[in-house]
């Protein structure tokens, strides 16, 4: 473990809890892509199918618990919640999960360091949450108007990634043979997916105005 | 083996 992999874990922690707590506290996800939230269900758990079966650390344990009991409960919020559920854009939440569930379902068949389920399943679980993103980005330029709950939290999602980039070049530096290109891969198309929505977030913050993504 | 270098992450 380096600083730079615990600062994304908590930065990643905290941009879930962020969004828990808009979602709670002012019981309303508006701005929120359910699709999004839907497709890191799906990335937590193809990417912890070992959660049971191999013992890493405390720390490990816990913390994909609460990825995975955050990533259900938000969608549980948006999708029955009576009052959460109201405020959800379904009209403008459009973009289709199977156009970016079948590209990295097939790509993870066809590219991946062993051809097994378990490997497989985590090769998809890293190309699904490197596009995850998509319907959320999509749905903050439909709507416009981006709250700063939201824009906090997408702005932590990107930050996260880039800080495991740092790490990945820290532990190609201090570990033999560390070299996995394709999660090197698929965490910089992630972070370069952010990369204008973090341009307009440093320009609405240094002129300290409102958040606004060109339609 | 190879899958193990990620495996301790998240």
């Amino acid at each position: 473990m380096n600083i730079f992999r615990l600062a994304g874990d908590m930065t990643h922690l905290f941009s879930v809890l962020v969004l828990l707590l808009k979602i709670h506290t002012i019981k309303s996800c508006a701005g929120i892509s359910l699709k999004t939230q839907e497709l890191y269900a799906l990335v937590f758990t193809t990417r912890y199918l070992d959660i049971f079966t191999d013992f890493i650390s405390l720390y490990n344990t816990v913390m994909k618990l609460i990825f995975l009991g955050s990533s259900f409960s938000i969608v549980w919020y948006i999708r029955r919640h009576k009052i959460v559920r109201r405020s959800y854009d379904k009209d403008q939440d459009t973009f289709r999960h199977y156009f970016l569930v079948i590209p990295c379902l097939v790509l993870a068949v066809f590219i991946n360091h062993k051809f097994t389920f378990k490997e497989v399943m985590w090769t998809f679980s890293l190309y699904l949450e490197a596009v995850a993103i998509l319907p959320q980005l999509v749905l903050l330029q439909r709507t416009r108007n981006i709250d700063n709950l939201t824009g906090q939290y997408v702005f932590l999602l990107g930050a996260y990634r880039a800080l495991y980039i740092l790490n990945w070049i820290y532990r190609h530096f201090t570990e033999p043979h560390y070299v996995h290109w394709i999660t090197w891969i698929a965490g910089v198309v992630q972070t370069l997916l952010y990369a204008d929505f973090f341009y307009y977030y440093f320009q609405s913050w240094k002129n300290n105005e409102k958040l606004q993504l060109p339609a | 083996s190879q899958g193990q270098g990620h495996k301790d992450e998240l």
